[in-house]
């Protein structure tokens, strides 16, 4: 596993993420899902809560967004960049963008809208890329089924070695 | 003339090896540049970084392997140099 670089991390355990819109490709309720079951998959492991809210700022703001969305980093259409996060911190900090170009499912097929959501929650908690291939945080986009999805244990001590384990 | 169609692929895959060493292993626009200018070949450099972070054979050169990682669906957020 590896920090982002500067070992960026949330200063509060309860943070609270929003789901600012929707790919047509998927019904509302499936995306919801999906971030639910990515979001648990970090708040499992540690002492990490998070909270959705409906209409005003929130930590994690998740959307779905097309090529040029200005912030510098521009998507680039169907396949090669799915997704991408943004490290913990204000404003844009902690964010998720996914390219609305993308094949989204939930679901073996296209790519599987939980998994990246995951990956790209590892960033947004302050973890940076892994050279483990098995780890949730390597970069390349790999189907795993969602209902017999395990975080791998890179994952687990990278997270874990930011905010500890859980209170559970 | 037209193109021959293996030079085509050549231009192809070296463009393919610029773009995605420019956004995840922070190659600079301008690295044509330092080539001329003060030797070395920022290109082969960036591109053992990239081989050695996916475990690929430490070559420099924009071998198959690695030309099938950077055909990989990923994540947009850079290997290094956050």
């Amino acid at each position: 596993y590896v920090f982002t670089a500067g070992n960026p991390k949330w200063k509060r355990n309860d943070l609270t993420y929003r789901i600012l819109n929707y790919t047509p490709k998927m019904r509302k309720a499936d995306v919801e899902a999906a971030v639910q079951k990515a979001l648990s998959v970090w708040s499992n492991v540690t002492p990490l809560t998070f909270r959705k809210v409906e209409d005003k700022e929130a930590d994690i703001m998740i959307s779905f967004a097309y090529r040029d969305h200005h912030d510098n980093s521009p998507f680039d259409g169907p396949n090669g960049q799915l997704a991408h996060a943004f490290q913990p911190g204000e404003g844009i900090g902690g964010d998720v963008h996914l390219d609305e170009e993308e094949a989204w499912t939930k679901n073996g097929r296209g790519y599987n809208l939980f998994i990246v959501i995951a990956h790209e929650l590892g960033h947004s908690l302050g973890l940076s890329h892994s050279n483990d291939p098995g780890a949730l945080m390597y970069p390349t986009y790999s189907y795993t089924d969602p209902n017999e999805f395990l975080l791998p244990q890179d994952d687990i001590d990278g997270i874990q070695a930011i905010y500890g384990q859980s209170n559970a | 003339f037209p193109v021959a169609p293996e030079d085509e692929d050549e231009e192809k895959a070296l463009q393919l090896v610029e773009s995605y060493l420019q956004n995840f292993y922070d190659l600079q626009r301008d690295h044509k540049h330092h080539l001329r200018s003060k030797g070395g070949n920022p290109l082969a450099a960036k591109l053992k970084e990239m081989q050695t972070f996916f475990g690929l054979q430490v070559t420099g050169k924009p071998d198959l392997d690695t030309l099938e990682i950077m055909k990989k669906s990923r994540c947009g957020v850079p290997d290094i140099g956050q």
